[in-house]
């Protein structure tokens, strides 16, 4: 059964540059 | 391109949290995000609020803008309808909760503007 890591379940939302 | 649906949002896909523990997909608590990422050496919790909700390239997708963080940072994404995000004290939450349901048998909510989502960022970011 594969196991997954949690941090997969949530988006990764980097800061881009602000305008 | 919408990102398509990865394979551990069906019910009772195994996620391991960072102390070891293993929970199903659908049992997973706001709890566990926040615990998980305080014991991680590299990732942090951000709070990233749902600001627009708009149509995106193809039928079945959408563009979600979200305020990141406590600088309110601007990002867009593309994503399927179906795609769950987990709502701080709510749960999974996607833009058709049927089609979550019906995909992938994850119960979900209506994620609308307003809506809290759990997002990583990294620690020591600025």
């Amino acid at each position: 059964v594969p196991v997954f890591p949690w941090h997969s379940l949530v988006p990764f939302l980097a800061p881009t540059q602000s305008d | 391109s919408p990102v398509a649906l990865p394979p551990f949002f069906m019910r009772g896909s195994i996620i391991q949290l960072a102390d070891g523990e293993l929970k199903r997909v659908e049992d997973l608590k706001t709890e566990d995000f926040i615990h998980s990422a305080e014991i991680s050496s590299e990732l942090k919790i951000d709070s990233s609020t749902v600001e627009r909700i708009d149509d995106g390239q193809t039928p079945n997708a959408v563009v979600i803008q979200f305020a990141v963080g406590e600088l309110k940072a601007q990002v867009c994404v593309e994503v399927l309808l179906e795609y769950p995000f987990f709502v701080f004290g709510q749960g999974w939450s996607s833009c058709s909760p049927d089609r979550t349901t019906r995909l992938f048998e994850l119960s979900c909510a209506k994620l609308c503007v307003g809506d809290v989502c759990v997002s990583l960022t990294l620690r020591g970011l600025r």
